[in-house]
């Protein structure tokens, strides 16, 4: 289906945002 | 930790779900943090991917005829969208002030919310999707509540010929969707309600044979064989209520999850 396709894309996306976030502070601590 | 009642859901969601965790914690421990790298590209995907999401999300309100997604899904879209826009300003406040905790805060807010949004829409077009099985298994319960005045064999024929195909559905999609569940105990009240009914279907048919036989040469016994055929149709109209009931279960019930 379209739509679960399109949450993955949401969810591949997100990952990689909040990969991203989490980088800087995961040298802090 | 959210508990996911699909596997298909719980294989989308689940790895964000954790990293999200993840994300609420590091930024708890590290309140005077580091600086929060460009955020700009990652939140851009994102927002790219939501307004698809959106897109797609519309079509399949606009295409369905179920008239609860058409209720429930743009309150789930909406969820998505404002996620997202939290995101697009924190990632802004970031490129100006990559210290700002305003921004950090956002940037949880809206993670949070593109998880949520994006569970409920999973949720709202799983249970649509949950309501479409029911509906073939309610067809199934209509059926069986002829089976009491099939009086002839010309009847029975028709009977049967009604009843086969809609039973090969349900069966064949309630073993799909008995695999899809991640709750254990749900997954096996399925499995056993269906061995039931395929047990108990030719069973009944033999009973509205008796009957019907019985009635066309008058002999003795009608009164038994018609009690005969209606136990067996309220067992597999029984079998299929169980089968409703556990199919629209979507949270994990306390005392049966061990």
């Amino acid at each position: 289906e379209m739509i679960l396709e399109a949450a993955k894309g949401i969810m591949a996306a997100s990952s990689a945002l909040v990969r991203a976030a989490n980088a800087a502070q995961r040298e802090l601590i | 930790m959210p508990v996911f009642h699909t596997k298909t859901i719980e294989s989308i969601l689940d790895p964000v779900a954790q990293q999200v965790s993840r994300l609420v914690i590091l930024h708890e421990e590290a309140e005077d943090g580091n600086a929060m790298p460009d955020l700009s590209r990652p939140v851009q995907v994102v927002s790219a991917a939501v307004a698809n999401l959106i897109k797609v999300g519309r079509e399949t309100i606009n295409s369905s005829d179920d008239n609860i997604l058409k209720q429930e899904m743009p309150a789930a879209l909406q969820r998505v969208e404002t996620a997202s826009q939290l995101l697009e300003q924190a990632s802004g406040m970031l490129s100006s002030d990559p210290y700002s905790g305003p921004a950090r805060k956002k940037l949880i807010e809206g993670s949070r919310g593109i998880l949520q949004g994006t569970s409920s829409l999973l949720l709202c077009f799983d249970e649509s999707e949950v309501r479409k099985i029911i509906q073939e298994c309610k067809r199934v319960l209509d059926y069986l509540a002829v089976a009491e005045v099939i009086n002839t064999m010309e009847d029975l024929v028709q009977f049967l010929k009604d009843l086969s195909p809609c039973l090969s559905k349900v069966s064949r999609e309630l073993s799909v969707r008995e695999k899809e569940l991640t709750h254990q105990v749900h997954s096996e009240i399925l499995v056993r309600c269906v061995e039931q009914v395929k047990i108990l279907a030719p069973i009944l048919i033999c009973s509205m044979k008796v009957y019907i036989h019985i009635v066309e040469q008058q002999g003795k016994g009608v009164e038994e064989a018609a009690e005969n055929r209606n136990y067996l149709s309220s067992r597999m109209s029984d079998e299929m209520q169980e089968i409703i009931r556990v199919l629209q279960l979507t949270t994990y019930d306390e005392d049966t999850s061990e």
